[in-house]
């Protein structure tokens, strides 16, 4: 099974063409590892990527170093999937 | 019915839990449900619509599918609920009465199986199918970016790797091709919705071109309407408009196939993220989720069943 320690999701906010296109050329390029939970930018609305634990340093320099804001959504999605397994299994026995 | 009663909508199952819920609802209501087989998957699990009848032959009907994303767990949980919903209000809700009096409802609940089982055991986040593609490791396509509606255009990717794979080409995936055959072969739907989830839009064709549908005033109108009925319950933010101009251009998705071969009244959901969850929706969400997608859902069933075409 897969495990997702450590990734966390980023809520980014493009405000210019300049970002939309660099967002675009990051979801095209599948060796990046980025797993965009929403599709299509605009600045009108926020593009939410979970960013494998070892892309994180990296993509965050990117945003950072192209002024594109952003906000940590999930901290580490594991946490969440654990959490959602031990409910299913808790249901599961009731 | 003692077991339909004792069922835990709150919760997220998997799918055979689920499969053995609509063996129990059909148990329930056998004059009113039945169980259709559409077909397999690649992975050979079968793909159950439920048809909700009072009789008639080939009566008008509407088509409601969740879950074609795997990971969009919340999509298919809301699902269940809402099956539950149209047999228990059947007979007491004047309008589900007076709609499945004239129309018949198809509802399939879990659209990609072998996604859906890959996401409980494997990789929570698997979106596609599970097809093999010939010369890569990679698994799987898009399947709403693998009927044929501009297939293969802008906002779907060629690569195997890629979520949005649009396949090698259109209906190339079975769990598509399963539904577009029913859909011919049935000939009278006259209404289309899948439940997507998330971002909290109601959309309508196109997506593959920015062009507007020659109905699009008369679908924009039905779709504020429902979401002002969805968002009567809890307040839920939703935007209207065609998912190309909404959200993005993507072609070969299920709604733009339908509408071009006469469906007029077809539409895609994506629903709530109330919190910062995404996919990860809480189960105590479920319950609330398809509450308010149920009132918005009936309102456009409501509609057709009032405007024949």
């Amino acid at each position: 099974e897969e495990l997702f320690n450590g990734d966390q999701v980023l809520r980014v906010l493009p405000e210019s063409e300049d970002h939309i296109q660099a967002l675009k050329e990051l979801e095209e390029d599948v060796d990046s590892e980025l797993d965009f939970w929403n599709h299509g930018f605009s600045t009108e609305r926020p593009v939410d990527i979970r960013v494998p634990h070892d892309s994180l340093y990296a993509f965050k320099d990117f945003l950072m170093e192209n002024n594109i804001p952003f906000t940590v959504m999930i901290n580490n999605v594991q946490e969440l999937l654990d959490e959602e397994r031990a409910e299913m299994v808790n249901n599961e026995g009731l | 019915e003692r077991k339909t009663k004792s069922f835990n909508f709150a919760a997220y199952h998997n799918l055979e839990t689920i499969y053995a819920f609509m063996d129990t609802l059909v148990a329930s209501h056998p004059s009113l449900i039945s169980k259709v087989n559409i077909g397999s998957s690649y992975e050979n699990r079968p793909m159950y619509a439920l048809k909700f009848s009072t009789g008639g032959v080939s009566r008008p009907a509407i088509w409601v599918d969740a879950g074609i994303h795997a990971r969009e767990w919340v999509t298919q949980a809301s699902a269940v609920w809402i099956a539950n919903k149209i047999a228990s209000d059947y007979g007491v809700d004047p309008s589900v009465t007076s709609l499945l009096g004239q129309m018949d409802i198809y509802l399939m609940i879990v659209t990609n199986p072998d996604g859906y089982a890959f996401t409980h055991t494997s990789n929570r986040m698997w979106r596609k199918t599970r097809s093999v593609n010939a010369g890569s490791s990679c698994r799987g396509a898009d399947p709403n970016r693998n009927w044929d509606a501009g297939f293969g255009g802008p906002g779907a990717s060629k690569d195997p790797c890629s979520d949005s794979y649009h396949g090698p080409y259109a209906n190339s995936e079975v769990e598509v091709k399963n539904v577009v055959d029913l859909i011919k072969g049935h000939g009278n739907f006259k209404s289309f919705i899948s439940i997507h989830s998330y971002s909290q839009l109601l959309m309508y064709p196109y997506g593959y071109t920015c062009t507007d549908v020659p109905d699009k005033s008369e679908l924009h109108a039905v779709g504020t309407a429902a979401i002002k009925e969805l968002t009567s319950l809890y307040n839920t933010r939703y935007q209207v408009g065609s998912i190309c101009k909404i959200i993005y251009q993507a072609s070969g998705g299920s709604i733009d196939w339908t509408y071009n071969i006469g469906i007029k009244y077809s539409f895609a959901f994506e629903l709530r993220d109330t919190g910062f969850y995404g996919f990860l929706l809480p189960a105590n969400q479920i319950l609330p989720t398809a509450e308010e997608t149920w009132l918005g859902l009936k309102y456009i069933m409501g509609y057709v069943r009032d405007h024949p075409y």
